[in-house]
Parts: C-alpha cells; structure tokens; sequence
C-alpha cells in the first residue's frame, strides 16, 4: 500500500507545471524515505529530478517499493481539477496498475477521487556523479526566468558566464546582441532577494534558451534559484520546494561558437 | 555552428 498526504496541495500543482513541458511521461519511484523522479526528455539534453521527502507529507506510507509510469498530460488533467488549497492524496494498492488522487477542500466539505491508468515504462536511469561545482549562482528565481525570456528574443542560446565580480548572460542573433550583469548582491532585507556566487575558478558555458526556459516553469515553487557550474559539464539548474525537496534540472551545454 | 551534445555523453545508464 502506497499513501501520501500534503496539505499544501498547491505545490503538486506546481510540481506537474514544471515538468509537464519537458516530459511526456515519467516514472515516480515511491520509497519509504519518499518520493524520487529522473527522467531525460526526449532528446536527452536535458534531465529533470525531483525528490520529494516523506517528511514533507503529513501522511507517508510506503509498504512496498512501488514505480509508477505516468503520462503527465493525462497526471496534469487531473491535478488541474483539484484547487489550490485543496489538500492531495496519491494512492496505490501494491502492484496495483491504476493510481488514485484525492482531493478534500480545507473544510472538508468536498471530497473528489480521480482514478488514473498506470503505464509501463522502459525509462534509462543515468548515474549523475557528485560534482564540486566551479561556481554556485544563487539568484532570485523570478530575475533568472525573466533574463531567460528577454535573452530568448536575441538567439537560441545564452552564453553564462560567471567570474569573481559576477555573473553575466549573453546572447546575439540577427538583431544584435545583449547583456546582463549581476553583481553579487552587498546587503538586502530579504535573503531570497539576494544574489550570490560562489566561485573557485571562472567559467564560461552556452546553454540552449529553449531549455532554460522550460526549466524557469519551477519559478513558482521557490524565491530562489541556484545555478551550478564547471567546466565541461552539465549545468545543474536548482530549485526547492520548501521542506520537501527539490526539482533539479541538468542541461548539457553547447559545443562550439 | 554549435552542437547540442546529449546527457548520455556526461552522465552513464545505470
């Protein structure tokens, strides 16, 4: 028997609208410790991860190790009938082919049950290795999707590059070219405000706009966002999602001018 | 031009 309960509903809705882009379907891997998601889109540039906590739930149980495939337009349909206070139950009989979400408004005084088909997938799980990033970008969420979306107008890439002064985006196509600067952030009232970099050795990478802003869909689940960054390797794009975990995005970088 | 390399180039199927 597989039950989770989060009172804060809302945050599978924004979970769903994170990833709904970039995936057709995905497995959940439900465990006793919680909630684990990775799955490639389909032109495996890009891989999304998400790791929801048991602790997060305000009901948790996990009898047995359960995967779930789900084809995330049908899972998004479903959540799209639950409001934003409700609160939101998964549930799944053991070998169970079917999935049940529950929705009870705060007063309890409607109570709706959707019943969705499981699918079998073959997905490829990748080992992702522990990196220490040569820069760690923290920035406020809403800044980064906005330097993404007016980036996007220029080119099909944005080049980031982060030394000890900063961290600058660039792009250039036919109209011209742009950049943004951010500076690391002296004092601010609000930590989640704040824009900070961590920097062992500068880095320069090229990333693909169209990706970056699938990734900028998690905006709603957190003030922050941290970008992770070496030479050569996948950038790790991080959102969490308050107490219960993450949603990491890794997107690997361009070759080439 | 650039290329746009896969994750299976960095990250190994488990």
């Amino acid at each position: 028997m597989f039950e989770a309960r989060l009172v804060q509903g809302a945050l599978l809705k924004k979970v769903m609208e994170a990833i709904k882009e970039l995936l057709n379907e995905a497995s959940f891997d439900c465990a006793h410790s919680g909630i684990l998601l990775q799955a490639m889109d389909n032109s495996h540039v890009s891989l999304v991860s998400l790791n929801l906590r048991r602790e997060g739930f305000d009901k948790y149980r996990c009898d047995r190790n359960l995967v779930m495939g789900m084809n995330l337009s049908s899972m998004s349909k479903i959540l799209k009938c639950a409001s934003n206070d409700d609160i939101i139950t998964m549930k799944a009989q053991d070998n169970a082919d079917t999935v049940t979400f529950v929705f009870e408004s705060p007063k309890q005084e409607k109570i709706s049950d959707y019943e969705m088909k499981l699918t079998n997938l073959d997905q490829d799980h990748l080992g992702i290795p522990e990196t220490e990033y040569s820069c760690v970008i923290k920035l406020p969420s809403a800044e980064f999707a906005r330097i993404c979306r007016d980036l996007s107008q220029f080119g099909e890439s944005i080049v980031i590059s982060c030394t000890k002064e900063g961290v600058k985006f660039s792009a250039a196509g036919d109209i011209g070219t742009a950049n943004i600067k951010l500076a690391q952030t002296a004092t601010v009232d609000k930590e989640e405000d704040a824009v900070m970099v961590d920097m062992q050795e500068p880095v320069t990478l090229t990333f693909a706009c169209k990706y970056l802003n699938m990734f900028t869909k998690a905006t709603p689940l957190s003030p922050q966002v941290c970008l992770s960054m070496s030479p050569d390797v996948p950038l790790v794009v991080e959102y969490k999602i308050e107490d219960i975990g993450h949603i990491r995005y890794y997107l690997a970088p361009r070759i080439g001018d | 031009a650039s290329t746009q390399p896969t994750l299976n180039d960095y990250f190994k199927s488990k």
